[in-house]
């Protein structure tokens, strides 16, 4: 079977599939300064998962809030920084009317997915945290 | 605060892969 560092570096759903991947490219994240981009693309899958049964409700707006203040808000955060404007105001539209829909984080998650398949992700797999594993 | 940490770790743990 195929090692799984290899695997690690066919795509980044590779990566992202796999437990201790994600562990050593968030350690690597860590070290750029930038594992916030991780555990937002984490955060946004887990709201969307998250059930829309009645019930739930006050949960969903109290965790789409969180998600907002921690990495939307701050135009100076490191995620904030990788989403276009436009998606920012629409998030915060979404919180502000109380309009808390599963996929109100989808646009955001996949801004910032791009930016880790053009940026971080090729790093991780020459930098030497991946090299010394593999 | 705590709790709202609590609620986004919990967030992010839940869309994590399970050990295969």
């Amino acid at each position: 079977p195929t090692p799984p560092y290899l695997r690690w570096a066919e795509s980044l759903h590779s990566l992202l599939d796999d437990q201790d991947g994600i562990h050593l490219f968030r350690m690597f994240l860590k070290q750029e300064a930038c594992a916030d981009l991780l555990d937002f693309w984490f955060a946004c899958s887990g709201f969307r998962k998250l059930e829309t049964a009645e019930g739930n409700d006050e949960k969903r707006l109290k965790l789409a809030k969180a998600i907002y203040k921690k990495y939307v808000l701050d135009n100076n955060a490191i995620v904030s920084r990788q989403i276009k404007p436009a998606t920012k105001s629409f998030i915060k539209d979404c919180v502000m009317k109380l309009h808390i829909d599963p996929a109100m984080f989808d646009q955001a998650q996949t801004e910032i997915q791009t930016t880790m398949e053009e940026n971080t992700y090729p790093l991780f797999l020459k930098s030497d945290i991946y090299l010394k594993h593999a | 605060i705590d709790s709202e940490d609590d609620l986004l770790q919990e967030c992010i743990s839940s869309a994590m892969p399970k050990k295969k």
